[in-house]
């Protein structure tokens, strides 16, 4: 699975998932990636998320919502809520992956509680990270 | 003016370091740089966050070490179906597809589900119609089909069929 988050100079975010599911899936499976809330999701006023990992269980969790409930609700910051979300929600009961996120400040977050993710993100400034492992 | 900001997943799960190789590795650190570059410059142009999030999962699309658009997985039918998603955190305007094969760039047709109809989340034939209808490129089977993936689906299938129980949590990841 694949996704994006952004932040743009307006103060705007977005996000944005893409997937070919899990191999030899059964037909017609459907996983977390558009389902809106679970897999995907955007907000002004707490973030934007998108996911990757056993995409039943973020559903199961809302998993991009609860993240952005968490901030509205709890006080709690991307990187709290987000954390919270993959290392608690998720990674307690069998939904191995992670996600990425941002806020409309601009803060981004990319937790996972497996061992392995394929991420980067990049600031205004042009400096391009990205990572494999931990 | 806010200070912008992306960040690209290509995946997650259990990454077997024996099958990594250096040179694997660097592929996949190019094809994220590629994807970071593609929303930067989106970005840097004036562009929305809507805009720099397609770009940046476009490129990823693709690519085909990435499972999704040119590097999707098969479906134990031996056949892809791909699902995506977009939503716009100033409007709360959202668009998905799910169950579709065609769209080079599925991302786009969820796009266009967002931007072109009344809806939420298309499937089936009228998701690829509004592809259609947005004038987006398509692939046919052999656009899509890649060794890597077909071998996977084999040995998830020879697996099954032997009764390994599977708890590979890789092969549960999208």
């Amino acid at each position: 699975t694949v996704g994006a988050v952004a932040c743009d100079g307006y103060g705007n975010i977005a996000a944005a998932t893409s997937t070919g599911g899990m191999t030899a899936k059964s037909p017609g499976r459907i996983g977390d990636t558009p389902i809106i809330g679970a897999g995907t999701f955007a907000d002004n006023a707490t973030c934007a998320v998108s996911g990757t990992g056993h995409g039943e269980v973020f559903i199961r969790y809302t998993a991009a919502a609860e993240i952005a409930a968490r901030m509205r609700h709890a006080g709690q910051s991307l990187a709290q809520a987000a954390d919270h979300v993959v290392m608690q929600d998720l990674a307690l009961h069998d939904g191995s992956g992670g996600l990425i996120a941002v806020d409309a400040q601009g803060n981004v977050t990319m937790p996972f509680n497996c061992e392995g993710m394929y991420r980067g993100k990049v600031t205004e400034a042009g400096d391009l990270e990205t990572f494999i492992y931990r | 003016m806010t200070k912008f900001s992306l960040a690209v997943h290509g995946g997650a799960g259990t990454i077997l370091k024996s099958n990594l190789t250096p040179e694997l590795e660097e592929r996949y650190h190019a094809g994220l740089r590629s994807a970071l570059q593609a929303g930067h410059d989106t970005l840097q142009a004036g562009g929305s966050a809507v805009d720099a999030v397609t770009a940046a999962v476009c490129v990823l699309e693709d690519e085909p070490l990435f499972n999704a658009g040119r590097g999707a997985v098969f479906t134990s039918d031996g056949k892809q179906e791909m699902d995506a998603a977009i939503m716009d955190g100033a409007t709360r305007a959202a668009g998905a597809v799910g169950g579709i094969f065609g769209p080079r760039n599925p991302v786009r047709a969820a796009r266009a589900v967002m931007e072109k109809t009344d809806h939420v989340m298309l499937i089936g034939p009228n998701a690829l119609a509004v592809a259609r209808g947005a004038g987006l490129p398509f692939g046919d089977a052999d656009y899509f089909f890649t060794q890597s993936r077909w071998d996977a689906l084999q040995s998830t299938l020879k697996m099954r069929e032997t009764g390994r129980e599977d708890t590979d949590p890789a092969r549960r990841h999208g």
